[in-house]
């Protein structure tokens, strides 16, 4: 099977500042595919809290749109998650 | 034959496998390698025991990759073993270390994950176990020991990251860990547990709020553990219990091995804070190992010297 690619995935940090925006966050993880690195799942994402999580190329304009509605404080860590796989391994065979 | 192995580079399973047979071959005398059990699917579960004692000796467990893309995780597991090796007898300290006390060095505990990781899925985090009744695969490790097992409902949805598993310890990887530990509790003084990312040193509890009767220990040695951290690069990890300073977690080891017995219990979260995540470049891994080398060896010494 050929690995699965992550290309033009991105990664989103969000600082939910109250209970609305932080269940704004719970709603679109009801509705699209979030894949979250911190915390490791919806149900811990709390007001002022610091949340990453990765979204599909596709999900990824409708979660900017929606952040951007709720005037919400986001911003994008990682723009082609694919690209920064092939960059980790940054350090030459010895 | 797997290629080279590089404590500079994230290694695959088979370069470990071949990497635990080097290490063996080349410090019989301080390195012996134990196989606690197989995985889902086959794999072996090896521990390497690291030190100079025999069995009875104070001993220290720790564990890596217990969430398979956490890659920074493992890397350390090796750079520990390799420091430990080529240090002793030089470094006053890590020679005393292993003069008085073993250390239980699980490389990759989720091996399963960590290959399909490799192989197929960057993003992989659970082990590969089936799921009945469901389509999606795998487990939480770090959520299916006997801990409070059950007491978040979002952990029992199968196709959850989170995914605790049919009961406790339902997992061959869990269980393989559990029983060793178990077996071994009269000699190990404290359990460590590596996870990436955020910077944190954590101490129980992650299932409630409540303290730990020696929570005034335990934070004093995670403040000077994490101030011992900082002192290589100015690396700085914040420090508490799981439950107030991550987030409430059910079913951990760390909770898990704490009640068991083992009153020093800690987990790492390496680096970083985000700005790669679960993908730090190869560049980032030998300073990340050996400033979280130099807390380890705080903690390790604080365990020799108050500890019965």
């Amino acid at each position: 099977i050929a690995p699965v690619r992550f290309d033009r995935e991105k990664v989103f940090r969000v600082k939910p500042q109250d209970e609305k925006q932080a269940n704004i966050i719970k709603d679109l993880a009801q509705t699209n595919q979030l894949d979250f690195w911190y915390p490791d799942a919806t149900h811990h994402v709390t007001a002022n809290m610091t949340i990453d999580f990765r979204v599909s190329e596709k999900e990824s304009q409708s979660i900017q749109s929606a952040l951007d509605q709720n005037n919400m404080h986001y911003e994008i860590l990682i723009h082609d998650l694919q690209e920064e796989i092939e960059k980790q391994f940054d350090v030459k065979e010895d | 034959i797997p290629g080279r192995h590089s404590y500079a580079k994230y290694n695959n399973w088979d370069k470990i496998v071949a990497w635990t047979e080097k290490m063996v071959h080349k410090h019989p005398d301080m390195v012996s390698r134990i196989k606690i059990g197989t995985t889902v699917e086959d794999n072996p579960l090896y521990v390497l025991k690291v030190g100079k004692g025999n069995e009875g000796k104070k001993a220290i467990f720790m564990d890596c990759g217990i969430h398979a893309r956490e890659w920074i995780s493992p890397a350390f597991c090796q750079w520990f073993v390799y420091q430990a090796t080529k240090t002793y007898g030089k470094n006053k300290i890590m020679t005393k270390l292993l003069d008085r006390m073993n250390f239980y060095v699980l490389p990759v505990f989720n091996v399963d994950g960590y290959i399909w990781s490799w192989t197929q899925n960057r993003m992989w985090r659970k082990n590969r176990s089936k799921n009945q009744n469901s389509k999606c695969i795998g487990t939480d490790l770090n959520r299916n020991f006997n801990a409070s097992w059950n007491s978040f409902q979002n952990t029992k949805n199968p196709c959850a990251n989170i995914y605790r598993g049919p009961k406790p310890e339902s997992e061959k990887e869990t269980k393989a860990v559990t029983d060793f530990i178990r077996s071994h509790l009269k000699s190990i003084k404290a359990y460590i547990t590596f996870h990436s990312y955020s910077q944190m040193l954590l101490f129980p509890y992650g299932y409630t709020s409540k303290l730990p009767s020696n929570h005034e220990d335990l934070d004093k040695v995670a403040k000077i553990g994490t101030d011992a951290l900082a002192t290589r690069y100015e690396t700085r990890y914040i420090y508490g219990p799981i439950a107030s300073t991550y987030y409430p977690t059910s079913g951990s080891s760390l909770d898990w091995a704490y009640n068991v017995g083992i009153k020093h219990t800690f987990a790492f979260e390496l680096r970083d804070k985000g700005k790669y995540g679960f993908l730090l470049p190869e560049s980032l891994i030998k300073s990340t190992c050996k400033e979280t080398l130099l807390a380890v060896k705080f903690i390790a010494k604080y365990i020799l010297k108050h500890t019965s």
